[in-house]
């Protein structure tokens, strides 16, 4: 007669241990749709906004363009869109006010 | 015009913060 001791270790079922592995995969990039040449194409900016900056760009002089000088070349666009236009690149480092709060010149004067 | 240089600099720190 042998005692037949099954040492019974089973029972292996470590309890329901779901660790979801599932996380919100958040991409890289800040959701920019850049999805090319619509009215913000270029770099971020808007129509108006290239245009004022191309225009601010294209100015020789060392106090750079006034207010004036834009809302006379970019006519069709008023003064409060110019403005709110020139205030934004300005904000955003690519112009800056040079004599006066009126007058604008580009930082990427290439 | 010291105000030009002054602004300029600090309008090229924006942008090259803008750009990071």
């Amino acid at each position: 007669s042998k005692p037949q001791t099954m040492s019974s270790a089973g029972g292996g079922m470590t309890g329901g241990m779901m660790t979801p592995m599932s996380r919100p995969a958040m991409g890289g990039m800040g959701g920019g749709g850049y999805t090319g040449a619509n009215d913000m194409a270029y770099n971020g900016l808007s129509a108006n906004q290239n245009q004022v900056l191309s225009l601010i760009r294209g100015c020789p002089e060392p106090q750079g363009i006034s207010i004036h000088d834009l809302r006379q070349r970019l006519s069709g666009m008023s003064v409060p869109v110019i403005k709110q236009a020139v205030e934004f690149l300005s904000n955003e480092g690519h112009i800056f006010s040079t004599i006066d709060e009126d007058h604008y010149k580009s930082t990427d004067n290439d | 015009l010291d105000r030009i240089a002054r602004n300029k600099r600090a309008a090229l720190e924006k942008l090259a913060l803008a750009q990071t």
